[in-house]
């Protein structure tokens, strides 16, 4: 946070038009379903913030060193923990075999983190070991964090009864706003299904005009892995920031590349370099890979600093590799991978990545000379251009395995490398990477938005969103997705793009919705009568034929499985100037053909609504993959982008796979 | 006791706008199918009654599908864990 808030253009320096007209959000309940906090953080400070909102009915629950009274303040106003799902699923919790706090405090630190990037107070001279230095805030400084605790342990374990309790209190307390930064692995569950807790409790809290925002799940990226994909909740996918951590690699042959590590020194001399490999002299076993190097004799990595290969991109080869290479007393290790985005330091041991073109130079120079040496400074902090924007490998990719109609990821944030406040035991500040990370981003902005539009439904809020999101990064540069290959970011990576908070403000027409919309969902996706009646808790009588999933009012159209041709229809809201005219500009996916009508909307103080239909041809005569293009609603100041997306299906329902 | 689990039990919207009300059925539910009062406070793990109506309860899978089969209920689910992201 001490760079994700200027990178997005909500610079308090600057005192952005949003931050200012909503006062930082000091009127804004966010509620955080986490791992609850740590009070002591100055990020929980409440200094210069006014009374709490009087519509506020939560509290602060006492338990294990947390004092509710003494802990809670006018910026942490909330705070509650729910462990019996969890001691009723293991049994009793021993605390001294698995440390925890049975209190809202914070043992993991997930929960302080993910709060304080949503709401922090700002913290002056804050740094990782030296990286990032800055002032650390939250994206809404001043607004209310209210915390419920549902998850526990190291690992960070959320029994489903416990995160719906958690839901469930939240709605009763009055938060604005509930940030839940969790997820549930593919495949997924109904929606409408008590199994996807998150999803049923959220329909409830949205049904109340509270935005929930989610997770996109961090299984990226492969296709179809996104989570929390329900239409109702604003789901997050994960970039990284214009700032990176550079640490230079010098060879002996006087070559100097770039690698990424967290090292903070001192710089390690002229030393000699390896490649563990088998020279072909001997039985014994030598390895190169990563996860495999403690094979090798410790006499061949031992004061040294050893070079390996690895495939995957999570963070268990690194931390295999520094183990192997500390055992056999090497002095360092660079590790060749595509880029995973999930540096860390390695206590204080030099541990740098390299993409796989890096590290075959390398490993030529090490091949090509008899006595190779490597000397390695400590990292730099990098700020702005040159650095680019990419969507993180890990962060969760579309389709929506549940209903390819409906476009998840919504939408993108910053969420690599967030520094933000831990434990003061760790240090009080930590990076942290995660679409864990990039959801408290949006749900910050969302909170200005809630402050700055009281009357605007979730789905306006979204729409806001959606259609204003950058598809360039904030210096326009085009935003890439890793992955194997690094690619253009398209709509499953990113969903509308990635936010742009001062934009979103006033986004001219939304795309709105309410419970009536969602019903035509659940209808148009299956869902009997019955069950939908006892989840409104009103009679309700699907019509015949089943509406179509494609004619939800989304702020994005996404059609999985074009034959021939489809038209369907979308209904836009004038929340700008009251006499407006927009222009319609369409940008149709390659051999997709896209009609819009009509191609001019006129807004007055009569009509504030109006309707409007998309007709989609395909000229594809095969099964294709999806082709990317948008429609965009223009009057000259504002823009009004959705993505389109469309996939011919000659052959419906059919696995390609030959 | 061995053989139960948690499990949620899920009714939708709330009926009643006194939360109190709500956990009072949730009660009188689990102990028609519990035979007692005692029984159904000690399997009460959690009363859903703010947002929506619902509770978790220690239950054998046969029990489970006993409160499954009464009208107002829409599904009963075993609990499952979710990971931070």
């Amino acid at each position: 946070t001490t760079r994700s808030w200027d990178y997005l253009g909500l610079s308090s320096v600057n005192s952005s038009n949003l931050l200012r007209n909503t006062h930082l959000g000091h009127q804004v309940i966010i509620g955080i379903v986490d791992t609850g906090v740590w009070p002591e953080s100055e990020m929980f400070s409440d200094e210069g913030i006014g009374p709490i909102p009087s519509r506020w009915k939560g509290n602060c629950e006492s338990g294990q060193q947390f004092n509710g009274s003494a802990h809670c303040n006018r910026k942490l106003i909330g705070a509650k923990y729910f462990i019996d799902g969890l001691l009723a699923a293991i049994g009793d919790l021993n605390t001294t075999q698995n440390p925890e706090y049975v209190s809202p405090r914070d043992f993991n630190g997930h929960g302080t983190h993910v709060s304080t990037i949503a709401a922090g107070s700002f913290v002056a001279n804050v740094s990782y070991g030296g990286f990032g230095k800055g002032t650390a805030r939250g994206g809404a400084p001043l607004a209310r964090i209210a915390m419920y605790k549902a998850c526990w342990l190291q690992v960070g374990t959320c029994m489903g009864s416990d995160l719906l309790k958690a839901i469930d209190e939240a709605i009763h307390d009055g938060v604005d706003v509930i940030s839940i930064s969790v997820a549930f692995p593919i495949p997924l569950f109904s929606e409408i299904e008590i199994r996807d807790g998150i999803s049923v409790g959220s329909f409830h809290a949205v049904s109340k005009g509270i935005l929930v925002v989610c997770a996109a799940g961090n299984k990226g990226p492969a296709a179809q892995t996104v989570v929390n994909t329900a239409p109702w909740v604003l789901t997050v996918a994960a970039t990284t920031l214009d700032r990176s951590f550079p640490t230079s690699i010098t060879l002996g042959n006087n070559i100097t590349m770039q690698g990424q590590a967290m090292y903070v020194g001192p710089e390690l001399g002229f030393t000699g370099l390896v490649y563990p490999e088998n020279p072909g002299t001997g039985d014994e076993e030598f390895s190169g890979d990563c996860e495999r190097l403690s094979v090798n004799p410790n006499s061949t990595m031992a004061g040294k600093v050893v070079l390996c290969f690895t495939a995957k991109t999570d963070n268990s080869p690194v931390a295999s590799a520094v183990s192997a290479v500390r055992n056999a007393r090497g002095l360092g290790v660079i590790i060749a991978r595509n880029p995973g985005h999930l540096l860390v330091p390695c206590g204080g041991f030099p541990c740098i990545a390299v993409d796989y073109e890096l590290g075959t130079d390398i490993l030529f120079y090490i091949r090509s000379n008899k006595i190779p040496v490597v000397k390695i400074m400590p990292s730099q902090t990098l700020v702005g251009q040159p650095v680019s924007t990419k969507v993180a490998t890990f962060s969760s990719r579309g389709p929506n395995s549940i209903s390819p109609a409906i476009l998840k990821p919504d939408i993108s944030a910053p969420g690599v490398n967030i520094l933000a406040a831990t434990s003061p035991d760790d240090g009080g500040f930590a990076m942290k990477s995660g679409t864990s990370m990039a959801t408290p981003v949006v749900s910050g902005i969302v909170a200005l938005l809630r402050g700055l539009h009281p009357d605007w439904s979730p789905a306006a809020i979204r729409s806001a969103l959606v259609t204003t999101a950058w598809k360039t990064d904030p210096s326009g540069e085009p935003i890439f997705a890793d992955g194997s290959n690094r690619k253009l970011a398209d709509p499953f990576d990113y969903g509308g793009g990635l936010v742009n908070p001062e934009k979103a403000t006033d986004p001219g027409l939304v795309y709105d919705m309410g419970t009536s919309d969602y019903i035509l969902y659940m209808c148009s996706a299956g869902y009997a009568d019955s069950s939908i009646s006892q989840l409104i808790g009103k009679p309700t009588s699907c019509p015949n034929p089943k509406p179509s999933i494609l004619d939800l009012n989304l702020p994005s159209i996404t059609i999985p499985n074009l034959r021939d041709e489809v038209t369907l229809t979308r209904t836009v809201t004038n929340v700008g100037p009251r006499d407006s005219v927009y222009k319609v500009v369409m940008e149709p996916p390659s051999g997709v053909r896209v009609d819009v009508n009509p191609k001019t909307l006129v807004f007055n103080s009569e009509t504030k609504r109006v309707s409007f239909t998309v007709r989609v041809t395909t000229a594809h005569k095969v099964n294709s993959g999806f082709y990317f293009g948008r429609l965009t609603w223009t009057d000259s100041v504002r823009e009004v982008t959705i993505p389109v997306s469309v996939r011919t299906q000659i052959l419906q329902r059919y696995y390609d796979d030959n | 006791d061995a053989k139960k689990k948690v499990h949620i039990v899920y009714l939708g919207e709330r009926r009643h706008d006194d939360p109190e009300f709500v956990t009072e059925s949730h009660h009188q539910m689990l102990w028609s199918i519990l035979g007692s009062k005692e029984d159904a406070h000690d399997s009460m793990v959690y009363s859903y009654r703010h947002g929506f109506s619902g509770f978790a309860a220690k239950l054998t899978d046969f029990q489970a599908e006993q409160i499954s089969g009464l009208p107002e209920v829409i599904h009963v689910m075993a609990d499952r864990s979710y990971e931070l992201a």
